[in-house]
């Protein structure tokens, strides 16, 4: 597993936002992205899981700190068109990765990663990952006990 | 954005599985992801969101359709070291993803998919994505008309 694991990065330049209770039919994730496309938002991290009772589910996606006023606004702006129950902002996070080649065996290398930052209490908010990456959202003052905590689980230390 | 997206890709041989109400606190991923890594279960998508209430949230992961009966036996006898209220799975999805370099102004680029799987009638079920990729689950059935509609929306139809 240490092979597979190449370094970990982290970014304390987002904001997460998360629409809570959107419908979960055909065209609202289109109808909350449409006037964000318009003003030109850049957003990292889209995440959205399966509804419970295949009617309400909720949307997070991340966009770099500078960039949460206005993308509040556009949300703002909108809300006449968008369906949601409530808006979550919170810019007081930090988007931590692990990056490794050959990740498929995700199970082993995603449970190092999940212990690490358990033994270390911190809490895990979003988790996301590609064929490459496994990246959480935690709250940012953890950030370096997090990376480090990191570090050492994969043997990187002595990079 | 037609030169940012390179190709669409889908995959027709995962399972989804979600665990239901598990608490948001440290150490519950590491307790979910611990037995699966024992039982060498690859798995593919990780997905969970931020839970509204600060108490519970919900995990989603697919593995490979072959492995399914594996994952839940193996859950199954972890249940007493697992917290959640319940468990779904369902081996009727597609992962559909949109890759591309430069996916930074990824806002223009969820929007064209969002926008045209919407016009289809397609739901999404699942949102993960990565700095080169936007992938989704969608129900199975709808694998073709998704990968060509997607074709046509990023101008992809002429390869
Ligand atoms: C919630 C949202 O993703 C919805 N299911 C859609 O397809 O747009
Ligand atoms: C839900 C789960 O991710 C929990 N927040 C943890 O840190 O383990």
């Amino acid at each position: 597993e240490q092979e597979l694991v190449s370094g970990i990065a982290y970014n304390r330049d987002e904001a997460k936002i998360t629409l809570i209770g959107v419908p979960d039919r055909p065209g609202i994730a289109a109808s909350v992205f449409g006037p964000l496309a318009d003003a030109n938002v850049n957003v990292d991290m889209i995440v959205q899981n399966v509804s419970h009772d295949g009617r309400l589910t909720d949307m997070t996606f991340t966009v770099a700190r500078p960039d949460l006023q206005r993308t509040m606004k556009t949300l703002d702006q909108a809300k006449n068109m968008l369906k949601f129950e409530r808006i979550l902002s919170d810019s007081n996070v930090a988007k931590i990765s692990v990056i490794g080649v050959g990740m498929r065996s995700h199970a082993g290398v995603a449970n190092t990663m999940f212990k690490a930052l358990a033994e270390k209490g911190i809490n895990i908010q979003v988790i996301s990952t590609s064929e490459i990456k496994i990246s959480v959202l935690i709250a940012e003052e953890y950030t370096e006990l997090a990376v480090r905590a990191l570090h050492s689980a994969y043997g990187l230390d002595n990079d």
